[in-house]
């Protein structure tokens, strides 16, 4: 077992339980600005954890950023790992995420769909949904992006189960779903959410399941400009953006779209690189590559709601 | 493990609307057996497809017939897999 986090590989994939290692020695090397917080278990009864950076205050104003909602895409997961190691190097040092670390919370749910994660290193590779099974259903898993409240059961996703976009059967019906509704209702503070997925270099905003535009679509549209620029600067790869039914296609019940009719004016969905070839099987070699430039699109974000309180 | 030896990843372009039914299609024909890693989308956006080793012939004579240009993304998953595995293992070594 990883005995510190210095040992630990930022440019490697790591299993689940070297992960859940990490988390646990992180948060000890960490405790003055990090902490951990059970949400709730999978179905197949995995706990899921996030981290919650914190400088003091109660309930303040939050950042929810989520990867792994999809199992195969795992540059997303080591983005998440990355990201938080970034964090805890560069408070103190970076003035803009020392400000934002004054007056906000930031949480990370590094692996948002555990069982699905552990089966594509024991069965399945290319897994992506979840592993809950329901009696009379003989297709495994749900499409965890498919299965919130806004817009569930429309166009862009599917009622067959065996579908790899199939929306299970009612809004919420799964527990990795569920327990970020009940974490980030409960909370009442959250200004922010990105959910991180690869790949095909997009960074979309709400709506998925409607074509029609959010009340702030101007300022969405000029955030994410701002944001995929300055991902641009870093290591020069390109993104589209723009609002996800009119760049990419209709996709219902996302959590995005939730989230942004939940009352988050910020909603962001990230589609990573792959640089064109490797798509769900991007190489580690260019873990930290996109961590970084994803980090200074995730700070643009979070430097703006800071700025603009709502 | 599942073993993807000879599964390959095609990129499709569709020129229009139609061509994308007609990838649309091809989920019906061959139920959980093409994986589409990026969706048909619109027309501007490429399509990727994990294709089975068993259904590729299928696959491309389809495509073909249907005048979809298509390239090989990935040539045999199961080589990328098998890089990622040992990479993993040296990390940890």
């Amino acid at each position: 077992r990883e005995r510190s986090t210095n040992s630990f590989s930022y440019s490697s994939y790591h299993t689940l339980e070297e992960i859940y290692s990490w988390i646990d020695n992180f948060v000890t090397e960490h405790s003055d600005i990090v902490s951990k917080i059970h949400i709730g278990n999978s179905f197949e009864n995995r706990s899921i954890f996030v981290l919650k950076f914190s400088t003091g205050g109660f309930q303040r104003p939050a950042v929810w950023i989520d990867t792994g909602i999809h199992s195969r895409e795992w540059i997303t997961h080591a983005t998440g790992i990355w990201i938080a190691k970034k964090i805890v190097s560069v408070h103190g040092k970076d003035l803009i995420l020392t400000d934002i670390l004054k007056a906000m919370d930031i949480f990370i749910e590094i692996v948002t769909n555990p069982d699905g994660f552990a089966f594509t290193h024991s069965m399945n590779r290319l897994w992506r949904k979840n592993k809950s099974s329901r009696p009379g259903i003989f297709c495994i898993g749900v499409d965890l992006n498919r299965n919130w409240k806004s817009g569930f059961g429309g166009n862009g996703s599917n009622k067959n189960p065996c579908s790899e976009t199939y929306h299970g059967p009612w809004p919420q019906s799964e527990p990795e779903v569920a327990a970020i509704v009940k974490f980030i209702t409960h909370h009442g503070n959250f200004k922010v959410l990105i959910s991180i997925h690869s790949y095909s270099q997009m960074l979309m905003y709400p709506y998925g399941h409607s074509l029609d535009p959010v009340s702030n679509y101007e300022e969405l549209y000029d955030l994410a400009k701002d944001a995929v620029k300055a991902l641009y600067e870093v290591h020069g790869i390109k993104y589209i953006f723009g609002s996800i039914s009119t760049t990419l296609y209709v996709a219902s019940g996302i959590t995005v779209d939730w989230a942004y009719d939940t009352g988050i004016k910020y909603a962001f969905s990230f589609e990573l690189r792959d640089t064109g070839h490797y798509g769900f099987l991007l190489p580690a070699s260019q873990i930290i590559p996109t961590a970084q430039e994803t980090w200074m699109a995730i700070r643009t974000i979070m430097e703006h709601a800071l700025n603009h309180p709502y | 493990q599942m073993n993807f030896t000879g599964d390959q990843v095609l990129r499709v372009l569709a020129k229009d609307e139609k061509q994308l039914s007609l990838l649309r299609d091809l989920e019906g024909l061959k139920p959980q057996k093409v994986d589409f890693w990026r969706g048909p989308a619109r027309p501007s956006l490429p399509v990727d497809m994990r294709v089975p080793f068993s259904e590729l012939n299928d696959v491309k004579a389809y495509l073909e017939a249907h005048g979809l240009a298509y390239s090989i993304m990935i040539k045999d998953i199961q080589v990328l897999l098998n890089e990622e595995r040992e990479a993993m293992a040296k990390s940890r070594r």
